[in-house]
């Protein structure tokens, strides 16, 4: 789901 | 932050820079794929958009704007001076870019990073696989016309730096934070692969003080 997102570089 | 990511987002800016100034100094676009511009402001809608949604830290987000600006600006500069220097560019900047587009929408459908199935990271997986293609127009066009301006050679180097860094990056992490992507891995490997002639023309030629022709 969309909790999951985790893209913390550019 | 390492020490990789943070030259690597340099670079990035660096290119930038160095793009615009070639504009500028020349008052041209001669020699700019408008095409490969146009790809990377669609790589920047699709993964920093979650800019609104989605916080990190004021670095990112002040760097995601920048990036999505500057990239805007560039092909509003472009199109505004497409009669100094596009001309002839329109008859050489024929790469087929479709195909790049939907092979990386595939890519993404199928194998979406982490097998997370959300419109933001379907996004954000096509945008990883558009941008280690999207130098293709451009490197595309300076084959055909054998020969470049300094700054624009600059410029793509300083470009094919930036996803070089993330790779050692990725490496970093890997080994000291525990940390991995295979979609940021390999889309990477294959973007810094596809500047690997390029490098080593620049080697041989730029870094020896000789003018920028393809053998």
């Amino acid at each position: 789901d969309e909790d999951d997102y985790d893209h913390d570089e550019l | 932050m390492n020490i990789f990511r943070f030259l690597a987002d340099m670079s990035h800016v660096l290119s930038i820079l160095l793009l615009l100034q070639k504009i500028r100094s020349s008052n041209s676009v001669a020699g700019i794929s408008f095409k490969t511009q146009a790809l990377y402001a669609l790589v920047f809608v699709t993964r920093y958009l979650d800019v609104f949604i989605y916080f990190v830290s004021i670095y990112n987000t002040a760097m995601k704007i920048l990036f999505l600006g500057t990239s805007f600006y560039t092909l509003h500069v472009m199109y505004k001076k497409r009669d100094s220097g596009t001309i002839a560019a329109n008859t050489i900047d024929t790469f087929r870019v479709e195909f790049l587009l939907i092979g990386s929408l595939a890519l993404a459908l199928i194998f979406p990073s982490e097998r997370i199935y959300s419109v933001t990271n379907i996004l954000w997986t096509f945008s990883l696989w558009l941008e280690s293609v999207a130098i293709l127009p451009q490197l595309f066009m300076l084959q055909r016309t054998g020969q470049a301006e300094s700054l624009t050679v600059h410029y793509i180097f300083a470009l094919g730096l930036y996803r070089g860094f993330y790779v050692l990056n990725w490496i970093y992490r890997y080994y000291f934070d525990n940390w991995f992507s295979l979609t940021s891995f390999v889309t990477g490997i294959i973007q810094t692969a596809l500047y690997s002639d390029f490098f080593w023309v620049y080697y041989q030629k730029v870094l020896k003080g000789k003018k920028f022709e393809l053998p």
